[in-house]
């Protein structure tokens, strides 16, 4: 009478796509092309290659005078490092399968986005998608495929293997029900303010009234890649200490400390295990249950762990992030603050914030731009933590900027792990040690508006005298 | 050099359980809490039992001079029907598993829940969690058991089968690392909350104090258990049709849309397939996937299906609902507006919206009560629909009620699908549909206000005269 049944990964979010941003037609356009776009971004960049990508959205009927919503062709093609075709079809055929799983920054962090577009297009249309990849081996692999949604698995349908010599790249191609009319403006300015983030990328964006887009690249300097990292000590818990013990080839705890923790010297370690009563010489593998709990305890305890370090993040930097705000926003006046490394849970995070002030482009009054590990994040800003930061905890009239004064804040939070609040990663949760951290990084780039305002006052005061 | 693995469902969500709601030690102890008391209402009301819930939340170290955060032993027991022993160890040990995944109102939807209270437990204890579970068969089965959270799999340590004569229920022990000093407002309130929605059950509450909270039923009548119901055509996509098809029984089609389909008749299915320009006798294994397609837009285009029924919701109910502001906020005048049944993507739901205004339990201005499948929702009031329209869309002064005047508003959407924003159930997501419903109640019952309160200011005239 009462009946139980399990559900593959797939199928739990076929049935609750809205948690992953595919709530409907015009949200769901959006959501496809930004999943691609990442994706695309973070293959370029991990590869050191200058992403070129290019993004179209076509009507599946060429009658125009046909109304949305109604099924798109979404295309998203970069000339990254291709997949590996072993991993292709799986790569976009099962959710919870990806290479991001690791403590490196990158826009990917759930194994999923590029499934979601694949299935969201599938139920929609039920047609293929159309999968391209070439890694520079001289071939290029062509897959059209599907996904087994109750079992969480690709269907391949065809594949073709044709040479390509000389290139490498991922190219995606699938048919949805979208809906441009609504998403237009939000996809344009997803992509437009990519390019503020990314000016080493070329975007070409041809849309579904067929008008181009095209965002040039300005520099031609790329971010170093993130090195991936050892997990932190402030952010062990069991399970993970457990896992790390059992998977030890240490053979003492002295060196399983150094091997498994970030920024864990010989020295640390040994004033460490002398805090918390463990010999130092004691094998990994002989910890019981109740010892592992207790030196979680002390790990959490111990004040003189070094703080983690940012080899494992890739900030935008004060130079690329004051060009783009520049090219984009065209102000009167630019502040940057980049705060150092910190960390929540064990985590590293950056925060880096600009203040966009005056001229044309700007609309009157405040306007918020929030990033996170280099994505643009458009909706619910009433819910992310820089809102309510500016919202709540700003003292406007102390900085004297005039209330109907173009001002836009620039946020950035990039981490090995950002604490999006939604698997769609639509905005950060609160965390008290980013937001102090976007506290500090705001005041201090407000104080450097403030001093330019004061000195534009006395100025304009000399002038009249 | 690039390197794929695939993650379990438990994995992920052991990986990323903020997104579910256990974000830190105090949060996660109102998470685990409330996911179990939902697990004993939701079985108890589907079993016709008058709930008897007992809940208790113990220091795992009985010296009193440690602070918070430390190991916590949380116990949640109920008179409900019990768990079959060959579910038992799944329900608590996988991730999507469970016995909610059809279209009926409950509580739970994700299969999840009382998993990841075990799981939370897990990762900062390491201690067993001990389930208890009795079906009424004479016996009942006590099991200590861990989760391979790798796997996706219980590991059951150990087994007894005790004589349990007439007896059911479940009793769930976790162990687990939380922060009373920080949750138990929120706890608190969110039992009494339950206590003014769920007037049927006794619930009994022992905290970390020993302090102890007995909310008693003050009725015996219990709400009549929802029918599991069809989908309803304007929310069936090609993936759900297709299963449809292939799963079939029925000869015609003009049968299969019959039996498939919420509320189609003989004569609705007819006109629906002449529309659509089907053959009504056509077999539906036969049809083709574009068939399919374009059988799925008719569906969603024919304007003449009727509107799903209530027979698979469960609302409070004028009375009930009345009765529990009554006790619980005692003001000095009510108002009750229920809104007739409506539909968001062919998912059935009900608006039911209470106002409180006036007495001396509510504090001054305004307060939100919110609650969803007959769950309180505590937090991220901002980001929730309900809030949006108090703060945006209701001119007050229309009203004429002062702003430091004592006024709660209560609302309740149940629905065979609450569209939640996230894992942790935490907010509504904006639908147009359920934002249109919510704005007709309130304005419904804030009509009544006016006119109480019109009459009081009259009757005040009157006396001063
Ligand atoms: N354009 C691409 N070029 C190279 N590799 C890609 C590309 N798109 C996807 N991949 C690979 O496929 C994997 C799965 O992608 P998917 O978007 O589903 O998950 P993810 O990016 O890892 O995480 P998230 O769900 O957060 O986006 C990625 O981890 C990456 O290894
Ligand atoms: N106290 C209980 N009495 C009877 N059955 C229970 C009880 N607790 C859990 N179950 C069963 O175990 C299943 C799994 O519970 P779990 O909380 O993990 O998921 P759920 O309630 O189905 O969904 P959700 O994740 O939304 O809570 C439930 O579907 C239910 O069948
Ligand atoms: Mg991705
Ligand atoms: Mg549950």
């Amino acid at each position: 009478q009462v009946s139980f049944s399990e559900i593959s990964p797939s199928e739990f979010f076929y049935r609750n796509r809205d948690l992953a941003g595919f709530s409907n037609p015009s949200r769901s356009l959006y959501s496809a092309m930004r999943e691609l776009v990442e994706n695309s971004l973070d293959a370029c960049e991990m590869a050191g290659i200058l992403p070129d990508i290019f993004i179209r959205i076509t009507p599946l009927d060429s009658d125009e005078s046909k109304q949305d919503p109604k099924p798109y062709v979404l295309r998203v093609q970069d000339n990254g490092p291709g997949i590996d075709p072993k991993n292709l079809s799986y790569a976009f055929g099962r959710v919870f399968y990806g290479s991001k799983f690791k403590l490196r920054q990158a826009r990917g962090m759930f194994g999923m986005g590029g499934t979601m577009s694949i299935l969201y297009g599938q139920i929609t249309t039920n047609r293929p998608v159309k999968l391209m990849s070439a890694i520079g081996d001289g071939k290029a692999v062509q897959i059209q495929m599907m996904i087994d949604i109750r079992k969480n698995a690709p269907i391949v349908m065809d594949k073709q293997v044709v040479p390509a010599e000389g290139i490498s790249g991922t190219s995606v191609e699938v048919t949805m029900e979208g809906d441009y009319f609504r998403a237009a403006s939000k996809i344009q300015e997803y992509l437009r303010q990519t390019a503020v983030i990314t000016p080493y990328a070329n975007l070409v964006f041809i849309d579904a009234l067929g008008r181009q887009f095209f965002y040039e690249r300005v520099t031609k300097e790329m971010p170093v890649p993130p090195d991936e990292t050892l997990p932190h000590p402030y952010g062990i818990d069991v399970e993970a200490l457990r896992r790390l013990l059992q998977d030890s080839e240490e053979a003492t705890l002295l060196k399983f400390m150094q091997q498994n923790f970030h920024r864990v010297g010989e020295n640390t370690a040994r004033r460490f295990l002398e805090f918390s009563g463990f010999n130092a010489n004691m094998n990994p593998k002989s910890m019981e249950t109740l010892q592992a709990v207790s030196l979680v305890e002390a790990l959490h305890k111990y004040d003189n762990f070094l703080k983690p370090d940012a080899s494992c993040l890739s900030p935008i930097g004060k130079d690329i992030l004051k060009k783009g705000i520049e090219k984009e926003l065209k102000p009167e006046f630019i502040a940057i603050s980049v705060r150092p490394p910190s960390a929540y849970s064990g985590f590293p995070f950056i925060v880096e914030v600009g203040i966009a002030y005056g001229g044309k482009v700007l609309p009157q009054g405040l306007s918020l731009l929030r990033f996170a590990n280099r994505i643009p994040l458009l909706y619910d800003e009433g819910s992310d933590i820089s809102f309510k930061i500016l919202d709540q905890d700003i003292d406007w009239r102390h900085y004297k900027v005039r209330t109907e004064a173009p001002l836009g804040v620039i946020t950035h939070v990039c981490s090995t792990k950002v604490p999006y609040k939604t698997v769609g990663k639509e905005y950060l949760a609160d965390r008290p040690e980013i937001e102090r951290e976007l506290k500090n990084a705001l005041r201090d780039a407000l104080r450097q508006l403030q001093t330019y305002l004061s000195r534009q006052g006395s100025m304009a005061a000399v002038q009249r005298k």
